[in-house]
């Protein structure tokens, strides 16, 4: 890894793009890092692509972290998968499986612009940074600015709410660029990760409506699977189900966006912790909150290479 | 100090509203208090029941703790003083990094 850098800690985007930099030198057979586009305030979209390169047809699982800028422990989290797949590669062979079968596509941090604000400026800020030359109030909610269902329950119309669903769907650069890149790949992608906090929970589509999705029962087993491998770690409980019953309602999401366009497995993490510490969850639980996590995308991505 | 000392003396309260009516007069300091909601993500998901935890200014907080004891509605202090938790990580993260 890149000397000196310790995934125990919180790390700044500069250092998280260094980082990136550093291994797709470093680890060409397994890791190529590109940009799929630019953010609002102009900063590059990176991308991890991460598994063995193959001429052969190979499936994909997308992972995102850091919609949300103050939810940290999200990028904390891709930063310690993608050494856990690099350091375990070798030695572990249901992550030689993994990588082997499969790419991951990880953004460590999709909100650049509101991650950075939140080391520079605001610690609590969530939204992106987008400018309306009409309001005072920056910025959109980039996970009620997907097109599914958009602006309806659960967002608000309202630019200065922490909801705001933004002006139309996709508005948002940072949106428009997954959403592209995830409508390119969607044969190819079997599942979409996306990494919140703080709730410990493991929710499925949809969020926007009661209702089933017709393949509930692999995506529940999946996740009951997973959890129940979480818990093993070190006997946190994750509640899971559907988001709209699980968490609340709330429309234009990117995991129901995801199921939406054929992505078959669309997950969203809530991870540690309940609310003792919140947004501020220390660094010293940075390393077991990422541990137990593993062992559930490890578990979610082992399913995917079964028929369910 | 971090952020420009600017979250001294914020704090993060947690509030379970056991009635409508409760969740009501929640809403409405929210509202007008423009309190920085942390759980849930909207204040439109606020009813009986749910777990509310909210970060409230220094500069407010007084008169809002005071509100809600005037409405009898129960909360816990999660974190006192959002600056120190703060500061707190980092001077962690410092003696990490000497370590």
């Amino acid at each position: 890894s890149l000397p000196g850098y310790s995934y125990e800690v919180y790390h700044s985007l500069e250092e998280i793009q260094n980082w990136m930099h550093y291994l797709n030198k470093t680890h060409p057979g397994l890791i190529h890092m590109f940009s799929i586009g630019k953010s609002y305030e102009g900063r590059s979209l990176f991308i991890l692509k991460l598994g063995r390169r193959s001429r052969a047809y190979k499936r994909a699982v997308w992972i995102d972290c850091g919609i949300h800028a103050r939810e940290w422990i999200g990028p904390a989290f891709c930063q310690w998968f993608v050494k856990e797949a690099l350091q375990t590669y070798r030695s572990d062979p249901a992550m030689r499986k993994m990588l082997n079968h499969l790419y991951f596509y990880i953004m460590p941090v999709f909100n650049v612009d509101g991650y950075h604000f939140s080391w520079t400026n605001d610690r609590f800020w969530r939204k992106t940074r987008s400018r309306n030359s009409r309001f005072r109030c920056r910025g959109v909610d980039a996970n009620r600015n997907w097109k599914v269902n958009w602006c309806d329950e659960g967002a608000s119309f309202h630019p200065c709410d922490d909801t705001y669903c933004g002006p139309f769907p996709e508005s948002e650069p940072e949106v428009k660029a997954v959403a592209h890149f995830l409508r390119k790949r969607r044969k190819h992608i079997r599942a979409y990760l996306s990494f919140h906090a703080y709730a410990q929970m493991l929710l499925y589509p949809y969020s926007y409506k009661y209702a089933k999705i017709p393949n509930f029962s692999c995506v529940e087993s999946a996740a009951y699977n997973a959890v129940i491998a979480l818990h093993s770690a070190y006997g946190v409980r994750y509640r899971h189900g559907p988001a709209s019953s699980t968490l609340y309602v709330s429309s234009g999401s990117s995991m129901d966006w995801a199921y939406k366009n054929g992505i078959p497995y669309a997950f969203a993490f809530e991870l540690r912790d309940t609310g003792h510490f919140g947004f501020l969850l220390p660094e010293s639980l940075i390393k077991p909150t990422c541990t137990e996590t593993m062992l559930a995308v490890k578990n979610i991505t082992m399913h995917l290479l079964k028929k369910c | 100090y971090l952020y420009n000392n600017r979250y001294a003396g914020d704090k993060v309260i947690r509030l379970v509203p056991e009635t409508e009516g409760e969740a009501h007069v929640l809403k409405n300091i929210c509202h007008q208090f423009k309190v920085d909601l942390w759980q849930p993500s909207s204040i439109s998901y606020v009813s009986e029941g749910t777990v509310t935890d909210v970060h409230i200014p220094q500069n407010g907080s007084q008169i809002l703790l005071a509100f809600l004891q005037q409405a009898n509605i129960q909360y816990t202090v999660l974190i006192a003083d959002l600056q120190k938790a703060l500061e707190k990580g980092n001077s962690l993260r410092a003696q990490r990094n000497r370590r």
